[in-house]
């Protein structure tokens, strides 16, 4: 996270807000409630309160608008610019405007969240600048977010709270604000990964790292900024090249990427892989270029998928030490790259040459450099 | 994409607009090429390390996906 340079927050803790103008976009309802919503995120973890006035000036105005509207920071017409606030101080300070040749929902996952797109600017009408946190709040470019499952991450508590402090009146448990995980992290363990057509993705919680070998370039991403419909905390992924898809599981549920495009038809079920009715939940799956086979890694068993010709192997389910030898704790995560196969167990990564044989073990960031 | 890609001119004002908005480039009309290309590659390393891009100073395809995409309009630096 990071504040405004210099003393760039409010001496008081008990502001007001008022709504000056609205957009055609939403009932005046739902954005009295987007708006309200957004305030209490920030409320919620300070001891800052926000009191609603219907005329005169309130610390932070709150209006819609197009193009050129008098504050010297027109706004660019559709998507680009969605809107922009200003810091605490007297007169246009705190202030928060939004282009309103934008298109602002109230709940659906198309176009621009209000409560969202406010929520990040208050941040900055309380004082907060742009995180390069790309799971935070305040990280710079829209992201959509299932908006009723929303918990403010803590990059943007830790933030808050350094201007103002922890909210006094804490009453009972709240939701432990999601952290991003770090690749620098010793203890990470991934929850997936998988080749993307030359690129190789790792998944852990709701984020994927993307990185692009021949780039040299490894960049994190929130999962929903890319596909809405895919959850946090997946199983398993695997590139199929016969489909030229990437399938994600989680649960009995199979999601499949077409390129960077979700596939059309899913989720379907696990069962799509003939897999026995008692399997509920995998932990890794493999995809096996050379025989066109897909190991299915559940508990410490080995499932054998034949893609061309759409069967179970017979003589599986396998012991997984039986198939690799020397990989014996339980494996989260595997995929192959360059012929060689990695399976991901705990913090370690496990690499099998030829005939599965165990080369080296190295740790789980070799491909994701610190 | 079905879409043309952006003519070079296209994505050179994208980013002036981007830069000059979000991470104080000056205004380039007066100054002279040479002056306008460094205050350019400076500001692009800039927005490159914040994004955590590959800091090269030069408008690549992933600078220019960022650039295009909806964002907030308070500047990323020295706001």
């Amino acid at each position: 996270y990071s504040t405004f340079q210099g003393d760039y927050k409010w001496k008081k803790h008990d502001l007001t807000y008022r709504i000056e103008n609205y957009t055609p976009d939403m009932s005046v309802a739902e954005v009295d409630d987007s708006i309200k919503r957004a305030l209490q995120l920030w409320a919620d973890v300070t001891p800052l309160r926000f009191t609603r006035l219907y005329r005169g000036t309130a610390d932070i105005m709150i209006s819609f608008g197009v193009g050129d509207h008098q504050d010297g920071y027109p706004f660019d017409g559709p998507n680009g610019l969605l809107a922009h606030a200003f810091p605490p101080f007297e007169g246009i300070g705190g202030d928060a405007h939004f282009d309103d040749d934008e298109k602002f929902f109230y709940r659906s996952p198309q176009g621009y969240n209000l409560f969202l797109v406010a929520a990040h600017e208050f941040g900055h009408s309380l004082g907060l600048e742009h995180s390069r946190d790309p799971g935070a709040l305040m990280y710079p470019t829209y992201i959509h977010r299932d908006v009723d499952t929303f918990v403010l991450p803590k990059d943007d508590v830790d933030g808050i709270q350094s201007l103002y402090g922890p909210n006094p009146d804490e009453t009972g448990p709240r939701p432990t604000p999601p952290v991003t995980p770090n690749k620098c992290d010793p203890k990470l363990v991934l929850d997936a990964v998988t080749m993307l057509r030359g690129e190789i993705m790792f998944f852990k919680d709701s984020f994927f790292w993307r990185s692009s070998p021949h780039r040299g370039t490894v960049e994190q991403h929130l999962i929903t900024g890319f596909w809405p419909e895919i959850p946090g905390h997946i199983d398993a992924a695997f590139e199929s090249p016969l489909e030229d898809k990437v399938f994600i599981i989680k649960g009995e549920k199979v999601w499949a990427l077409y390129g960077y495009e979700m596939a059309q038809g899913y989720p379907k079920s696990l069962s799509m892989f003939r897999l026995p009715r008692k399997v509920q939940k995998v932990d890794a799956v493999l995809y096996d270029e050379t025989s066109y086979k897909i190991l299915f890694f559940v508990n410490k068993q080995i499932y054998s998928y034949n893609e061309e010709q759409r069967r179970l192997e017979k003589g599986y389910p396998k012991p997984v030490e039986v198939v690799f030898p020397g990989m014996k704790g339980k494996v989260t995560a595997a995929f192959q790259y360059q012929g060689f196969n990695y399976l991901f167990s705990g913090s370690k990564m496990f690499e099998f040459g030829a005939y599965n044989k165990l080369r080296r073990v190295l740790n789980n960031n070799y491909f994701l450099p610190c | 994409s079905p879409i043309a890609p952006p003519a070079d001119e296209d994505r050179e004002s994208i980013a002036v607009n981007y830069l000059t908005q979000l991470y104080g480039l000056p205004n380039q009309s007066n100054s002279d090429t040479e002056k306008r290309s460094s205050g350019m590659s400076l500001r692009l390393k800039e927005m490159q390390q914040f994004f955590r891009l590959k800091v090269t100073g030069k408008l690549d395809e992933e600078t220019l996906d960022v650039m295009k995409k909806p964002r907030c309009g308070v500047p990323d630096v020295a706001a």
